[in-house]
């Protein structure tokens, strides 16, 4: 789930 | 970055004198550009990633602030006011209402991140609906189009490597980067068949 993980691309 | 520093570089006082600044970029493209760069890029002093990510976004902030601040205060009379006119609260408010309904996390941080994202989408329209009222882009503007084009158009590159190696993706952000590089094409298909042959984009009146 990705708002979990820090968004990590510009 | 090549296509906003290449913005920058041109309108910039000491590269031009202030007749040469390129005509025919929308400020409402660029404001639009900045509120995504600066809601997007809130977590820059929380959330360490990398150091190129820390000084990619720096510099789209940086940068993108300099573009509207030399746009639309340095050189205001050369800005062509008659043929900037999509209004741009017809994209931001949409923008806001979808990212407080479709998000990942109910959060202040993450909900500007979202609304940035859709944002970044559509912040081209303004550009697009200028160039096909001018009728004709400068060449640079063109170069500058393309360049932005192409950064979402190679992240789609990016995320289909990631799903398949890494099994991650990011519904909101591939969507909203397809939805963006799709109002691309045509003017990818005019810049390839057109300026990359030496000629200058003209719009059929």
């Amino acid at each position: 789930d990705p708002s979990k993980e820090e968004h990590d691309e510009l | 970055a090549a296509g906003i520093g290449l913005l920058v570089g041109m309108n910039c006082p000491k590269a031009v004198k202030p007749r040469d600044v390129i005509t025919g970029i929308s400020g409402r493209s660029q404001i639009l550009f900045l509120v995504t760069y600066v809601a997007r890029y809130l977590d820059l002093l929380t959330n360490f990633v990398s150091v190129y990510n820390t000084a990619m976004k720096v510099f789209f902030i940086a940068a993108s602030a300099a573009t509207v601040y030399l746009m639309l205060f340095k050189f205001k009379a050369t800005y062509d006011h008659n043929h900037d006119t999509l209004r741009v609260e017809f994209l931001i408010a949409p923008c806001a209402l979808l990212a407080l309904v479709v998000n990942h996390d109910f959060t202040p941080l993450e909900i500007l991140w979202t609304f940035s994202i859709y944002l970044e989408s559509v912040a081209i329209l303004p550009q697009l609906f200028m160039v096909s009222k001018t009728g004709e882009a400068e060449t640079i503007t063109s170069h500058y189009l393309f360049a932005l084009g192409s950064y979402r158009a190679l992240y789609i590159l990016n995320w289909i490597y990631r799903y398949y190696f890494d099994n991650f993706f990011d519904l909101i952000a591939i969507v909203a980067g397809v939805v963006q590089t799709v109002l691309y094409c045509d003017f990818f298909y005019l810049y390839i068949t057109k300026v990359l042959k030496g000629k200058k984009i003209v719009l059929p009146a």
